[in-house]
């Protein structure tokens, strides 16, 4: 029966992996990854160190948090700050081998969940739009 | 069974209904849409007319396409520019009547759909959290 093939799927069947995610590194200044969610569309990207270890996501809300002021844009904060001071740390994290029910979990307040190693090695991230396309298939058989 | 429980759902079970969706009006300067955007921290939002009638969808990555310039930021434009000229117009609505697959059907490539009536008022936005809370439900029993 279809169930058998839903349950059967891990997040590495269904994830983008790292070469084709968006990313930053931890000491960018902030001009650069709003440059990188601009240009690529993204509301949001992971954040990663000189290692590719996973260290948090950056988004357009915290960097234009940022730069608006009270009074006025503070355009000269996109080159003073980095990533690392502005970024998200409290994200949750799972390693490719979860199965897609406890990825459909982790993105009900997510819109996506960064996949690493048991070493923090960054692996890729599993979206909603990759669990959403499943679950489709598996009732619309 | 479940899955009648499932499939007998409707977007106006799940919705946010319109009184509760943050939305701004065309003719709102972008620095309006800009302030809402960033004080209740979505990524976009939608654009109703003077009598609630929907007319499309407005973002974060849609305003910051028009104020990053090509040398520097020009922020001039959030105040020239209207929500009219900068929101996105193409994107999927659904009657509230709609059911549960549907809406899962159409929240595979948008965030959020939004609900409207046969004229074209405004009733609500359905979002991927909610279908996948319901989903969640569905195959944790
Ligand atoms: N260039 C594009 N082409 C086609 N559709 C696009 C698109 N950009 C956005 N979308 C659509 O809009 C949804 C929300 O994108 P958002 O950028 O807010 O939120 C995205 C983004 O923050 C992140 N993301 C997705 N793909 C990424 C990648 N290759 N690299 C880095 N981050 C990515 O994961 C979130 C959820 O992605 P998801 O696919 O579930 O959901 C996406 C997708 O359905
Ligand atoms: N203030 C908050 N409190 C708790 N969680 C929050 C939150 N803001 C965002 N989130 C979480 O982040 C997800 C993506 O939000 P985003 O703003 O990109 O994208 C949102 C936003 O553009 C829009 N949206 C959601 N609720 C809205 C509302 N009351 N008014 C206007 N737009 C809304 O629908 C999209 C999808 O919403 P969804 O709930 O599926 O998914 C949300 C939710 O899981």
């Amino acid at each position: 029966k279809e169930d058998q093939q839903l349950f059967k799927l891990t997040a590495e069947d269904i994830m983008i992996s790292s070469e084709k995610v968006a990313h930053v590194q931890l000491n960018n200044p902030l001009e650069h990854a709003l440059l990188i969610l601009v240009t690529s569309g993204y509301s949001a990207v992971p954040v990663l160190d000189s290692k590719y270890r996973f260290k948090g996501i950056i988004g357009k809300s915290s960097i234009l948090n940022e730069i608006m002021g009270l009074e006025r844009f503070e355009i000269e904060n996109l080159t003073t700050t980095t990533v690392e001071a502005a970024m998200q740390t409290d994200v949750p994290c799972l390693p490719k081998s979860a199965d897609l029910l406890t990825c459909l979990k982790a993105l009900i307040d997510h819109s996506f969940i960064c996949l690493v190693d048991d070493k923090n090695y960054f692996d890729g991230i599993v979206t909603r739009r990759a669990v959403l396309e499943q679950l489709n298939q598996f009732f619309h058989v």
